[in-house]
């Protein structure tokens, strides 16, 4: 998954 | 970015600064937990390790940065540059019950058995508990100053609003993160007490007492 999306909030 | 995701971060900003600015100001950090504020360096530490493989916004690389620096500045004044005044003999939760299960946590349930995510799951998960040892102190003292309740107050509106948030990007993006999600709930319960000793007591008072 981190891959794909990588984390966008904080 | 949603108008709950941009207030929780400002909220988170806003805690954040409070604090430090009240050890500056008062050249005290007498009623603050040093360790709270070790595991939240811990947390950030972990969690923005992605500042180094990848890049989202320019907003999202300078509040980690901001986050980063506030933290360890914070961790520094407690420590180091104000240690005399640090309430040592009060902050004595043992942080290894909360690191090491949660460390453990991180392994077994996980989006993705790598070093980047393991890291940035365990430090969902050890912010979901980090305020505890700074909680535990106040109900050994049996008090804490105004401005720290302003500060732990804007600490857990900040998960509340991330937790409004994602319902948001459920209904409108399709987003969903299970451990951010109960990792939030989690964080959000913990300060559930706080809170309505906030509202209900809080006013007009100097002090606020939470029974131990």
């Amino acid at each position: 998954k981190a891959d794909e999306t990588p984390h966008d909030e904080l | 970015m949603n108008i709950f995701r941009l207030t929780g971060d400002l909220s988170h900003l806003a805690a954040i600064i409070i604090l430090l600015l009240k050890i500056w100001k008062t050249r005290s950090c007498a009623g603050i937990s040093g360790k709270s504020q070790i595991l939240f360096a811990l947390v950030f530490t972990s969690r923005y390790l992605d500042l180094l493989t990848s890049f989202i916004s320019l907003y999202n690389t300078t509040m980690k940065v901001i986050y980063i620096g506030c933290a360890y500045a914070t961790v520094y004044l407690i420590y180091a540059k104000f240690k005399a005044t640090y309430d040592g003999n009060h902050d004595t939760f043992r942080v290894e019950f909360l690191v090491v299960p949660v460390g453990g946590l991180a392994f077994l349930v996980n989006h993705d058995f790598s070093p980047l995510e393991i890291l940035w799951t365990f430090s969902i998960y050890l912010e979901s508990v980090a305020i505890l040892p700074q909680l535990f102190m106040i109900s050994k003292t049996g008090e804490a100053e105004t401005i720290t309740t302003h500060y732990l107050f804007f600490l857990g509106l900040y998960r509340a609003l991330y937790l409004i948030n994602w319902i948001w990007r459920f209904y409108f993006e399709g987003f969903f993160d299970m451990i951010a999600i109960v990792a939030g709930v989690v964080q959000t319960i913990l300060y559930c007490d706080f809170f309505y000793l906030y509202v209900t007591k809080g006013e007009g008072r100097s002090q606020l007492s939470i029974p131990t």
